[in-house]
C-alpha cells in the first residue's frame, strides 16, 4: 500500500487537479486505486460524479461514527474507488479538536488487518486543519503541488516549516515531493519561480516532472472526467502519466 | 463608508488579487481606503509589508479582546490603511461558534459613530467561516471574483446559494458583484464560462468589467506591491482601474 497525501496551504494550486489525474494514470495501468477526499467542499468528489446526500455516507461517517472505509467507499466510472467527502467535514475541528489519538485515525483506518493493498490518493483542502494533518499522519509522501506564482512558493515553504515543525511527532523526516503545476515556459516568472524553489527547498525533493499549464487539465471537470478520458494524449495527460512514472520508485518502498 | 467584501469560498480565483488591487486603485484616486485582511494565511497582509508578531496586534485582537479597529490599523506605504490578520484567526470558529451576535461584530466595529468615511475592502479566505459571514453581514457589496475555470463557477453559484440562504437572516438581497478574472480571451473555455455566468446568475450582477490574465498581477505580490507601482498601463493596471470605475456608481448609494 503506499498512501499519497495531496496538501498545500495556498488555495488553487492544483491540488485536486493533480489527485484527481494521478489517480487516473494510476487506473490507466489497470489498478484500481483508492481516492479519499478530505475537502470539506468535495471538488475531488464532485468530478467523480459522487452526490452523497447524508454525511454518514461520506468520509465524515469515518470519522464521527467509526463507519469503516470500506462501507463509505463507491467504485467511479473511471475505475477508481473513492470515499467522498462532505460539507460537515468543515465541522470536525470544532467536534474532535486535534489531538495526537485523532490525528492519526485516517492512519489507522487505512492500515487495519485484511486493507486491500494498492495506491491511495488523498486531496486535502488549503488548510492546516484536523483532517490534512490526518492525511499528513496517514501517508507515505506527500505530495505539495506548487503553481507558477509567487504566493504558491510562499505557501510551499510554510508547508516546509510545518512538516519540519511536525517531525518530532512524526518521528522521521515525511517523504515529499514538491511538483511544479501550471507551468508556463514562455512567462519569465516561471524561470524565476524555479530558481526560488531550487534555494528554499532541497533539490532531491522537488519533481523534474513540471506539469504545463493546459487547459485540457482545466475543462476535464465540467465533463466529470479526468484528463486521460477527456484529452488523451494531451499535455496534460502526458504531463501526469510522467509525474506518475516519477514518483512510482518513490512509492516503492511503502 | 462603502464596504467591499471579496469572497470565493474556491481557493486561488483571485479574492486577494483583486481585494489588492481595488484598494491600490482606489488610493491611486487619493482616497485612504481600509484594508480588512481576514484570511487566517494573512496573504494580503504580507503583501503590504505587514509582519504582525502577536495576534492581539491584528483583527484577531479586534475580534477577541474588543481591540479597537482603530488601534490595529496601519499605514502602508502604499497609503492604504492596513488592519493586518494573523495565524491565529484560524481558531475563532472553534473559540466564538457562529451566532448572530459573532457574526455582526464586523459590522458594529466599523459602523460605529465616529468611524472615518470612506471605502472598506474586506480579503476573505475560502470557506464559509465566522470570518466571512461577519465579512458579509458587514458589507454594503460583495465582490465575488471568478476565475476563468468550471470549478471556480460551481463555487460561484454555491456562493449565490449561500447568499439566498442568509436572505431572512439578512433581511434584504444582499447587492453583489460577480467578476471574471483570470480572463484569456484565446481560450475557447472562456466564452463557454461567460455563457454559463450569465445563465445561472443575474446578469445584472456580471460586471461587464473582466480581469484579463495579465502576469504583471502575478508578478507584483514578490515585491510586495500592488500591480498600478510594479507596471502603470499593464492590462492589469487598466482592468482593475476599470473595475472600481464599474463599481463606484453601485456603492455611490452606501
Ligand atoms: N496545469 C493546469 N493547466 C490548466 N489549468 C489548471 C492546471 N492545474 C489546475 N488548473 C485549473 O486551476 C484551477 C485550480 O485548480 P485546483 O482546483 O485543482 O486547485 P486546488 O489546489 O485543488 O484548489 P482548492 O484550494 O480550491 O482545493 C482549476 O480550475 C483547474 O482546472
Ligand atoms: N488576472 C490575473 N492574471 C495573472 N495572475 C493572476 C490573476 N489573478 C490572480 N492571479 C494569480 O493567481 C494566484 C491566485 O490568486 P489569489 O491569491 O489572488 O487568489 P485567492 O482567491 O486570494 O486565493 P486564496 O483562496 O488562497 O486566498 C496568485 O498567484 C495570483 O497572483
Ligand atoms: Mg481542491
Ligand atoms: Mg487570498
Amino acid at each position: 500500500m503506499a498512501i499519497i497525501a495531496v496538501f498545500n496551504q495556498k488555495g488553487g494550486v492544483g491540488k485536486t487537479t493533480t489527485a484527481l489525474n494521478l489517480l487516473a494514470a494510476i487506473a490507466q495501468r489497470g489498478e484500481r486505486p483508492l481516492a479519499i477526499d478530505l475537502d470539506p467542499q468535495g471538488h475531488l468528489s464532485h468530478v467523480f460524479g459522487a452526490r452523497p446526500r447524508h454525511a454518514e455516507e461520506t468520509v465524515c461517517g469515518f470519522f464521527l461514527h467509526q463507519t469503516p472505509l470500506d462501507d463509505i467507499a463507491q467504485i467511479t466510472r473511471s475505475g477508481v474507488v473513492l470515499c467522498p467527502a462532505h460539507l460537515d467535514l468543515a465541522k470536525l475541528d470544532a467536534l474532535l479538536g486535534k489531538s495526537l489519538n485523532v490525528v492519526l485515525r485516517l492512519r489507522q483506518g487505512l492500515r487495519r488487518p485484511g486493507a486491500a493493498p494498492g495506491t491511495v490518493v488523498i486531496d486535502c483542502c488549503a488548510l492546516l486543519n484536523v483532517l490534512s494533518l490526518n492525511a499528513i499522519f496517514a501517508c507515505d509522501l506527500m505530495l505539495i503541488p506548487v503553481s507558477c506564482d509567487y504566493l504558491a512558493l510562499a505557501s510551499a515553504r510554510e508547508v516546509e516549516r510545518a512538516l519540519n515543525a511536525l517531525e518530532p511527532v512524526l518521528k522521521r523526516r515525511l517523504p515529499r515531493r514538491y511538483v511544479l503545476t501550471r507551468y508556463d515556459a514562455r512567462r519569465k516568472m516561471s524561470e524565476d519561480i524555479i530558481v526560488q524553489m531550487a534555494e528554499v527547498l532541497r533539490p532531491e525533493e522537488i519533481c523534474g516532472t513540471r506539469i504545463r499549464e493546459n487547459v485540457k487539465l482545466a475543462e476535464s471537470p465540467a465533463v466529470e472526467l479526468d484528463v486521460f478520458r477527456h484529452a488523451p494524449g494531451s499535455k496534460g495527460a502526458l504531463d501526469y502519466t510522467a509525474l506518475l512514472d516519477e514518483l512510482l520508485p518513490v512509492l516503492g518502498g511503502a
